[in-house]
């Protein structure tokens, strides 16, 4: 269900993290 | 990205993110609530709100081990922390750049597992209030390195148990607003009781 322009978190197992937003989907 | 995700284990999912603010320019008479989405959209929702503050309440006491419970042991299922991340079995590499069996909430002692965090006030159940220091010192999640962990966070913020906000709005009228006080943020021009509209003030408790 992704989707461009959807914002999304995605973490590391370790912890490390971003907040972004889907561009394209392939 | 601020780093790869190559472990074959990191997780995506989607997210909603909102930050209320307040945006205030007394040279304009401009007071608007905000909203930002966290990545493209900033927009006012509320005009004349002319106070706006968030405390945060959190738990007093740091992440603790659940006793039994085997961090290195596989298969054993958690929770095997209060709160907060579980650090990496005593006998392996830390994590986030820790020294070993250590994460930002855990540390060694004597060959022990103890809490990073500190125990807060008087140290009972109660909730206490988490000041602005307190939640942007460090210990910081996952790493300290700032280089390799530009998006750490304070560990403290695992703490948090309670945000109460405030908000309080005025008359978009000046002619109802009377001088500035303890019924006035802003002094507007009224001169008399018929025509008089006191800001008006709230707050709320929300429990994440």
């Amino acid at each position: 269900g992704f989707k461009a322009g959807m914002h999304v978190l995605i973490m590391e197992i370790d912890g490390t993290w971003d907040f972004t937003t889907i561009t394209n989907v392939q | 990205l601020s780093g790869g995700y190559s472990s074959g284990s990191a997780m995506i999912t989607e997210v909603a993110a909102h930050t209320y603010y307040l945006k205030s320019d007394n040279a304009t008479n401009t007071y608007q609530l905000m909203h930002y989405d966290g990545a493209s959209t900033d927009l006012p929702i509320v005009d004349n709100v002319v106070k706006l503050n968030f405390q945060y309440f959190g738990d007093p006491q740091p992440p603790t081990l659940v006793p039994g419970k085997s961090l290195c042991v596989a298969g054993v299922k958690g929770p095997f922390t209060t709160y907060g991340p579980k650090p990496p079995c005593l006998a392996t590499a830390g994590t986030g750049g820790y020294a070993q069996g250590e994460n930002c909430a855990f540390k060694v002692v004597n060959g022990l597992q103890v809490p990073r965090l500190d125990v807060l006030g008087a140290g009972g159940v109660g909730q206490v209030e988490l000041t602005q220091a307190q939640l942007t010192d460090g210990p910081w999640c996952p790493g300290a390195d700032s280089t390799n962990y530009p998006n750490r966070f304070d560990a403290d913020l695992f703490r948090i148990r309670r945000v109460k906000a405030t908000m309080r709005v005025q008359s978009a009228v000046a002619a109802l607003r009377g001088p500035a006080g303890v019924l006035f943020a802003h002094g507007g021009t009224s001169l008399g009781g018929n025509k008089l509209a006191p800001d008006q003030e709230i707050q709320f408790s929300v429990t994440p």
